[in-house]
């Protein structure tokens, strides 16, 4: 979901 | 993934790396703040949580481990092997020597951490203990590398390696901007205003170091911070 999305980075 | 990214990643691991194989060659830590190291390893344990309960991709859980094995082996270094040659002196801030020589300095716990952790109470993405760790780490990211360059200013000059690892950070940073521009132009629902604030902060408080760095790479001087 978008929340997962926002966390993708390092 | 975009190439600004990757190589934002590229020159986040390298500058470990630098980090490391300076400390080694030289059998020394000289120049490199403790401090900063500490910081950054509480913000990688606090960001990198994710590993034990989500799954991005295999490239992002291999860099968070070797983030924070790095930065774990940098700063056990600095407190065993190399800790004869740590400066302790030029890595105060003000505020610290209450707790002389102990860990956690006081102006690093006061001035940094707290503040950090109180802006995560205010503004997160959810008021559950992973992101309120979470919006804290990213906090803490940006202001982490205060205390190394409060070190560089407090020497004037740096070692060539030490200003290499800064600059490293410093443009992984700056890629990660450029990251975040391409993103939200290029994919839908992109958008993260907590993210780009701190890492907007965090670009620019190497400004100044880049500007010198520059100046000296140019110049083919030594590096030399003003008065």
């Amino acid at each position: 979901d978008e929340d997962d999305k926002a966390k993708d980075e390092l | 993934m975009n190439i600004f990214r990757l190589s934002g990643d590229m020159l986040h691991l390298i500058s470990f790396l630098v980090l490391m194989y300076r400390m080694r060659g030289q059998r020394s830590c000289r120049g490199v703040s403790l401090k900063s190291q500490i910081l950054f390893l509480i913000v990688f344990c606090c960001r990198y949580l994710d590993l034990f309960f989500s799954f991005v991709s295999l490239y992002n859980t291999m860099m968070k481990i070797f983030f924070i094995s790095a930065t774990a082996t940098i700063v056990y270094w600095m407190l065993t092997k190399y800790r004869s040659s740590y400066d302790m002196d030029n890595d105060k801030l003000h505020g610290d020597g209450s707790f002389m020589g102990h860990l956690p300095p006081h102006g690093v716990l006061g001035y940094i951490i707290v503040p950090c952790f109180l802006l995560a109470l205010i503004w997160n993405e959810g008021f559950e203990a992973f992101e309120i760790l979470w919006a804290f780490s990213i906090y803490l990211e940006a202001v982490a590398i205060l205390p190394q360059l409060f070190m560089l200013q407090k020497t004037k000059e740096g070692e060539a390696f030490t200003l290499l690892y800064i600059f490293c950070v410093g443009a992984y940073r700056g890629l990660y901007i450029i990251n975040w521009i391409y993103r939200y132009f290029t994919e839908k629902h992109y958008w993260q205003p907590l993210v780009w604030v701190s890492g907007v902060v965090q670009t620019l408080l190497y400004a100044d170091f880049f500007y010198y760095y520059w100046i000296a790479l140019r110049d083919g001087a030594k590096f030399q911070l003003p008065g």
